[in-house]
């Protein structure tokens, strides 16, 4: 009855979503996330203090709720929830889901959610890489035959706060300039593709040959294999802080070239006002960040809401596709 | 047909972290791992 899925950092998550669950319906903030398949909101049993700071599910106020009795544990990259699994109405967007699976949680060890301004998440990777037996919540839309076509997509604005949508059932194409261009999902489990090269001033600093990529949501930075990032963090001087951040000056916003990743042929350059970010205070830091520790995906980059800001993104479910095109 | 859901850009636990001057303690503690489906671990806290 234990059961296990992979999770990332959500240290930087910072695009959230309103949904409601059960009927009346109670709302909840998530974050939409392309790298995890299951949709999970914190339950009013939860005792955690990281709880308390956020809206919790009452099962007892609401007519549809269902309990399965299975308890669940999702393992994230840094901490933990446990809980249960149950089925509820869940609305969104104007959209009816009925009898969605969602995990409820009790217990959200450790600090991870404490300083979240989020309340959970809503998966939308491949159904194999949530929880075993259970339907996504795309999955039940397209099944439950609400949304026309089997895709979504995702438009992350550059602006500070308002502006970003995330889109289901077809694309709204003023959110892109030219064509989209096609990538196939080259591991229907995460929306992962194989990326060509990764290069700045016509010279290949990464990927040398060809490696995996992840277009991940749920991730905020440009995040690769540790000695590779490492070196790229030295080619553009960025150098490490006492809380173990990459900082850089923030004059070479202007000065440094573009980091090019180029996929199924197409470059989509990401210049230093995007791989560099300067927070409120004035400093600024990396948005390339090394993974440590992974399994599988060690030599896998994750590309996040840095390339996503750029890049328009359709997530095609009915042929395994990923569409990219220049954001507006 | 096109349903479209408004997201907001919100402050991250980054920046919360790093403003309550804590971000070095957190990152000591949970470093980044990019994936933990196939570890082999029981739930440590039954």
């Amino acid at each position: 009855g234990v059961y296990y899925e992979p999770m990332r950092n959500y240290l930087d998550l910072a695009y959230v979503g309103t949904i409601s669950i059960g009927t009346p319906p109670q709302e909840f903030r998530v974050i939409f996330d392309t790298g995890s398949s299951d949709l999970w909101v914190p339950s009013i049993h939860c005792t955690s203090p990281a709880c308390t700071n956020h809206n919790v599910f009452n099962p007892l106020l609401s007519s549809t709720f269902r309990i399965s009795g299975r308890p669940i544990h999702l393992q994230y990259g840094s901490g933990r929830m446990s809980g249960f699994l149950a089925y509820d109405t869940v609305q969104f967007g104007g959209l009816v889901d009925e009898s969605q699976a969602f995990g409820l949680s009790l217990r959200e060890p450790g600090r991870f959610m404490e300083y979240a301004v989020f309340d959970g998440i809503l998966g939308l990777g491949y159904p194999s890489l949530g929880l075993g037996g259970t339907t996504p919540v795309f999955d039940n839309l397209w099944k439950q035959g609400l949304i026309p076509e089997e895709l979504f997509a995702f438009y992350l604005s550059k602006k500070e706060e308002e502006g970003s949508v995330v889109m289901f059932g077809g694309v709204d194409h003023s959110y892109y300039s030219g064509d989209l261009n096609w990538v196939p999902v080259s591991r229907p489990l995460y929306w992962q593709l194989t990326m060509d090269s990764i290069s700045m001033n016509g010279e290949v600093i990464a990927c040398d040959g060809g490696c995996e990529a992840i277009i991940d949501t749920g991730t905020s930075l440009l995040i690769g294999p540790s000695d590779i990032v490492f070196n790229i963090q030295k080619i553009i001087d960025a150098k490490q802080s006492y809380s173990g951040e990459y900082m850089i000056n923030c004059d070479t916003i202007n000065t440094l070239p573009d980091i090019v990743f180029t996929i199924n042929g197409v470059d989509y350059p990401v210049p230093a006002s995007a791989y560099i970010r300067e927070d409120h205070q004035g400093t600024c830091y990396s948005n390339f960040d090394e993974g440590r520790g992974g399994l599988l995906l060690s030599d896998s980059w994750i590309l996040g809401d840095v390339f996503l800001r750029l890049y328009f993104t359709v997530f095609d479910r009915a042929n395994n596709t990923i569409g990219l095109a220049p954001a507006v | 047909c096109l349903v479209t859901i408004p997201l907001t850009r919100i402050k991250s636990m980054r920046e919360n972290l790093r403003e309550k001057d804590r971000l070095r303690d957190y990152l000591e503690k949970h470093p980044y791992n990019l994936a933990y489906k196939f570890v082999d671990s029981a739930d440590p806290d039954p």
